[in-house]
């Protein structure tokens, strides 16, 4: 996977960050959600794009935030 | 918007549109 940094992002159109950032996150999640992953993306990419930079930094901030979305994903579809 | 389709899927090579649409 090609790296994501600040300035390829911030040099990208609104949309368009948002696509990069997915791409990026989808395949991460993937590996652990596998039926979930396009969701759980979904509702990260509601995230801060800021946020989501240093969720790209560092990886525990990122799994914390995907267990919350697993977890109010679940609870909605109960 | 209705929260059936809450919350929306990213899929690669489709624009995101967010909640926009909901």
């Amino acid at each position: 996977q090609e790296p994501l940094t600040a300035s390829m992002l911030t040099s990208a159109p609104p949309q368009e960050q948002k696509q990069m950032l997915g791409k990026w996150l989808l395949p991460l999640i993937q590996a652990m959600h596998p039926a979930l992953a396009g969701k759980i993306t979904g509702m990260l990419l509601e995230i801060d794009n800021s946020e989501l930079l240093h969720m790209l930094e560092c990886p525990q901030s990122l799994w914390s935030k995907v267990d919350e979305a697993v977890a109010m994903l679940q609870a909605h579809q109960a | 918007g209705s929260s059936i389709n809450w919350p929306p899927e990213f899929h690669p090579g489709v624009p995101w549109k967010g909640l926009q649409n909901i």
